[in-house]
Order: C-alpha cells, then structure tokens, then sequence
C-alpha cells in the first residue's frame, strides 16, 4: 500500500448531520475537518440548526473549533429559549481549517424535531496585510508596502528603495549596475543625505571598445575618512575605482576628486560604507570620448587626406602617390590604401611607401638599339632613343624618334604619328666601292 | 664574267652564288627573304626545280672560303609568262626566291635597291655585272671561284636587235630580243658575263645607290666582238615583283 495524496483543499463545501434532513439518532460522535488553501479563512453559515436545546449545550451539543480553541458550542433552534443557535451570523475561522464536532447523548425527548444541522462553508482569501502584527515581535509582514493577494501577499517598497532577499524589509537602492550609455550620472544611495545603514554597491561602466569614460564628480563629495599627515586614509568607508591594467584607488575625504581620465572603456567603482562613521556620499556624470590614434605622418612623394588636427576611432585615412609613383606595402604594390583608427588608439595598417615607377625596358628594336638620353633604370620620365645598325638598316622615316617614360607606365614617343620605331634596310649601298685609279 | 677583275670584299655584297644541283648560277638579295634570279636557273625540264636542291650562298667572294652553310629556298616563284622549253625564248627571264629566315645585314650582305618609278636605261650608262661565273685567263675560259666583275655600258636597243639579227643569219636558233630585256657590253667584245653568271645582277648607280637594272640572262658565247649580253629589264616587273613579295 502506498499513502494517497492529500486531496486537494476545497475552496467551498457543505457539512449537514447524518441522515439529515431525517431526525439524527442517539450516541453520536460525529466530526468533521474542514480545510481550505493556505491564504483563506472559512467562513462558514448555518442554514438550518435544530439540535435538543439544553443549558450549556449540556445534552446535545455542535461544537465548532479551531485547532483546540472553541469558537462556539452550539444547540437548540431558532426560538429556542435555552441552547445556542449561531442565527445568521458566518462563523470566520482565524486560519484555513475548521472543525466540528457533534455529540447526541442516548436520549431525544424530541426525537421527531431534532432533524441535526445543514452549513456552507467556504474559503474566503486571508488579508495578511490588514492582519495585526504577530506576537512573536517579528515586526511587520512587510516593512514599507504590503500588497494583498488571492492567498497570499506581497511586500514592495518605496522608490529609491529595494526588497532585501528576505522579500519583507526593503533597504535604500544602490543605482548600481552595468551602465553601457556614453554618458549618465550616478551617486550613492540617499546622496547627499547619509544612507541609514551601511551600504555595498557596486558600479561599473562598460562602454564600447573604441571609447573611454572620464568622470567628473561633483564638488559635494563626502567619505568618511581618518585624516593623517599624508592624507585621508580610507578604514571604514571608501569609493574604490578599478581601472583595468592599473592599481585601484580609494577615495575617501571630503575633498572631491574632480575630473579622473580613466583611458579605458571599463570602470567599477564599489562603494562601501559601513554602520560605523556618517557618509554623506558622491555624484558624478561620466561621459565617453573616442580613442585617439597618433598622427599618421606623412607619405614621402605622395599625400595622407584627410589631414585633420586629430584623429579618432573609426577615422579612416587613404595614401596616394604623387603622379609616376607607386603604393607600396611590404614590398608588394598595392592598387589603393586606407587605414582605419582602431580601438586600442592604434592605426590598423602602417602607412605605405612611394616608389618610383618604371615601364619596363624598353622594346627591343630589331636591327637596332636604344641609347638612354636621361634617367635611370626605366623609371618615370626617363628618355631614350632609337637607332638603327647603320648603315645596313635605317629608321623608317628618317625622324629621330625619343620615348618617355610616362605615368601610366608605357614608352610614349614624342612623334603623334610615329608609335614605334622600324628599322628598314639600307639598298644598293656598300660600305666599300670598287676603286680603280688605273686609267 | 669575262674581262674582268675580282670583287673586293663588302664591295657588291648583294651578290649571291646559286647551286642548283651542281650547277652554278647567280642572283641577287633585294629584301631580307628575298633573291632575285633568272627564271631558267631555277627551271629544268619546264618545271621549278625542288626547293630543297636549290642552295644559296651570300656574304662570300671567294668559294674555296666557303664557310658559311648554306640558305634554303622556302618557295620559288617564277614569272607566270616565261616559257622556254627550248631554251630560245627568254622572255620573262625572272624569279624570285623567298628563303627560310630573315637575313640580317651587314658589310658582306646588303641588298640592291629596286628600279625606282621613273628610272631610265640610258645607252653608254656604265653598269656593274657581277657573278661566279666562266671566266677567262690567258685565254682559258675556266669556272672562278673568286667572285668578279666588270663594267659595261648599256647597247642601244637598236644596236643590239642589230647584233642579233646579224646573228640569225648565221644560226638556226636565235633568241628573240624582246623590250623586256636589254644589253650591255662593248662592240669590240672582251668584257660581258658568262655561263654561271646567269641571274645575277647589273647594277646602275643613282646619287651613289646601287640599282637592279638587269638581270643576266642570256647571250651569245661570251665577250665576242659584234656580240653583246643580254639582261632581263627589271623595270619591267616591278609591279610583279612587289606583288610576288606581298602575297607571299
């Protein structure tokens, strides 16, 4: 066998005496339990009471308890001069559950009127709020706002104020948090009035990458503090500001600490007081700047744009050469650059190099050459010229033609018509002749 | 070349040597694919010989020097008119060789100039023939093996029709002279090319540049008084020459 569970509580019902409305027999001993949800009363309201009305309820008796406290002894009818009869007023159990007893002794004298009884009862939700505070001295179901429920209740408290883990007693709100807004206020709880009990809040401000936070607290600054010769020192209460990758620092004083450059998009800052000493507390706006990059510098034969006094996050900058010069970046030409200025204030790519561009050696010329006029190596603007192996071949047209190194990489003539040089063969033109001096 | 001397080096450095199987003929280099010859060098039997048999020596005046390896002809065009089973019509007397790879030129290897528009054969012009041909020394005729030349002046065409129609009265076969073809010689005879001569050039010279007036093509023995050497009129076939060597 195993134990049923407990069928769940009524919220209303109906209790009458055995064979009801039959006249009840002798040498009863009859009980019943009433219960309802926890969060409920029972009110319960005879409909019709007719027990053998006796002094005292002495013979037969309806007896109606709460735990072991009697709420009432009940007998007799409605115009019975002797007995109890409960009339028309509901019978308002202090908690969910209700017992009745009924005892029939082994005589009715009257045995044919007595019929027994008929009640309602049902569960009426409990208003804990309304309810005096228990004995015990554990104060107020709630300590600043009791909310009613069906069964059950609720605590809440005023603004500025929050609910202790406890659920009943509410303590002064910290404000504190993750606060990721570039700009906003803080202060400590009841500022600039001391909070009355002691306080640990924690506040951190994380912003985007790229960001850094400055604070700025206002001159109303108050942490108590032991003054020493080298300073306020900070025993009992302090505001501790972390700055990642640097040493924490307590304030404490009544001297504000102004304006603090944190360089970082992250900062806590835990306040701490405790019951010993007066705190009046700290306010302060943080605002968020960009990260700053360094000066990019200049480009030798080319220009960085835009030029701007100073360069922040996400600012971008774009190089570009002079004409007959090349980007240049790890010694692989590139087509076009831009650097952008990152979070950590450094630029995403080092600035390129201008070289000089060249077109190549010139083509070759069949049955001739090129003489190099000026420059060095095919680069920009060198100049050559094409000749011939004379006197077997000889430029087509006879015009003595320069190539220029131009910026598009390519050996332009300086002829429109002539575009590339043609060496044709000399005719009919030995390099010796046939001499005779013999006449 | 008969009655006259050898060629200095790099002097007529368009001349060619022509081994045709196992003969010997000339030509001349006019572009740097190009020979141009006498047609019946390169016809035997009424047929254009076989490329491979027709070999080409430039750049040389002595043949016992023979270094160099010889050229190949990549095709031979021959003039669609010349027609000479009998080898009494000479007419038309030319051909052009196109060879395998581009000459590139120097002192020894120029070509000669084509006939410009407009140019003239003018009678008593003296003009330079050349060839490895028959030569003669103390009145042997012998092959040379140096190259030689000798200068010799236009005929007036009237001149030489007469020399020939002198001849006909003493031969069976004459060839005709025909105003594709010009002489040049000496009346008195003992300077004219010869046998082996054949397809070479008579060069004229304009403002100090060398032309192609002539081809040498036929005659009768060689350096004969009464007698003179008869060229192909290179002036006559320019269209054709300059047509062969753009379509090909």
């Amino acid at each position: 066998c195993w134990r049923l569970p407990d069928p769940e509580p009524l919220m209303h019902g109906a209790v009458q005496s055995p064979q009801y409305p039959e006249p009840y027999s002798p040498n009863l001993q009859e009980q019943w339990d009433l219960s309802v949800p926890e969060g409920y009363q029972i009110r319960l309201t005879f409909t019709h009471l007719d027990i053998e009305a006796s002094a005292g309820c002495y013979y037969d008796v309806l007896t109606v308890l709460y735990d072991a406290k009697i709420l009432g002894k009940f007998c007799g009818h409605e115009n019975s001069a002797d007995g109890h009869h409960p009339g028309n007023e509901p019978i308002l159990s202090p908690g969910n559950r209700l017992t009745l007893t009924f005892q029939t002794d082994g005589n009715n004298p009257e045995r044919h009127q007595n019929v027994g009884f008929s009640a309602q009862y049902q569960a009426i939700d409990m208003d804990e709020c309304s309810a005096p505070e228990p004995e015990d001295g554990s104060g107020p179901l709630c300590s600043q706002i009791c909310l009613n429920t069906l069964g059950s209740y609720l605590c809440s408290c005023h603004h500025g104020y929050e609910l202790r883990p406890d659920q009943r007693s509410c303590v002064l709100s910290c404000g504190g948090g993750i606060f990721d807004e570039p700009e906003g206020h803080l202060f400590s709880p009841g500022y600039p009035n001391p909070p009355p009990h002691a306080v640990s809040c924690q506040y951190i401000i994380s912003v985007e990458s790229g960001f850094t936070v400055t604070l700025n607290f206002t001159d109303n600054f108050h942490i108590d503090s032991a003054d020493t010769e080298q300073g306020p020192i900070c025993l009992h209460h302090w505001l501790q500001v972390t700055i990642p990758d640097n040493e924490p620092m307590k304030l404490c004083g009544g001297k504000s600490p102004g304006l603090i450059v944190t360089n970082s998009n992250t900062v806590r800052l835990d306040y701490h007081i405790d019951d010993e000493g007066l705190s009046n507390g700290w306010s302060l706006d943080y605002s968020t700047y960009r990260v700053k990059c360094p000066f990019p510098g200049n480009v030798a034969k080319g220009r960085v744009t835009p030029i701007l006094t100073e360069y922040l996050y996400r600012d971008y900058i774009s190089a570009r050469c002079d004409q007959g010069y090349k980007l240049m970046m790890d010694g692989q030409e590139v087509e076009g650059f831009s650097t952008m200025c990152q979070s950590n204030g450094q630029w995403h790519l080092p600035l390129p190099e201008c070289h000089i561009i060249d077109c190549g050696e010139p083509e070759p010329l069949l049955n001739g050459g090129v003489t190099f006029m000026s420059g060095f190596q095919n680069q920009y603007r060198s100049v050559v010229q094409y000749h011939c192996n004379e006197p077997f071949y000889s430029l087509l047209g006879g015009i003595n033609v320069v190539f220029t190194c131009e910026s598009d990489r390519k050996w332009r003539s300086n002829n429109d018509i002539i575009f590339r040089p043609t060496c044709i063969p000399v005719c009919g033109k030995p390099t010796q002749l046939i001499s005779t001096y013999q006449r | 070349i008969i009655g006259g001397s050898d060629a200095p080096d790099d002097t007529i450095p368009w001349q060619v040597m022509l081994s045709i199987d196992g003969g010997r003929g000339g030509g001349m280099v006019i572009g740097d694919r190009w020979i141009m010859t006498a047609a019946h060098n390169v016809m035997h039997d009424g047929n254009v010989v076989p490329n491979e048999t027709v070999r080409i020596y430039m750049g040389l005046t002595n043949v016992n020097t023979l270094m160099n390896s010889p050229v190949y002809a990549a095709s031979i065009h021959t003039h669609p008119l010349y027609n000479n089973p009998n080898l009494v019509d000479f007419n038309h007397d030319i051909a052009l060789i196109k060879i395998q790879d581009p000459i590139t030129f120097n002192s020894s290897v120029m070509p000669i100039c084509l006939p410009a528009e407009g140019a003239t054969y003018v009678t008593g012009t003296m003009g330079l023939v050349s060839g490895f041909g028959v030569t003669e020394t103390d009145k042997r005729r012998i092959l040379t093996n140096k190259m030689k030349y000798v200068q010799v002046p236009v005929v007036e065409q009237q001149a030489c029709s007469d020399s020939i129609t002198l001849l006909k009265k003493k031969k069976v076969l004459v060839p005709i002279l025909t105003n594709n073809m010009f002489c040049a010689g000496v009346p008195e005879g003992g300077k004219d090319s010869c046998q082996g001569d054949s397809g070479g050039p008579y060069a004229l010279r304009d403002d100090g540049r060398f032309w192609a007036a002539g081809i040498v093509s036929w005659g009768f023995d060689c350096g004969q008084r009464g007698t003179y050497g008869v060229y192909t009129r290179v002036i006559n076939y320019i269209d054709w020459i300059n047509k062969t060597m753009q379509e090909n």
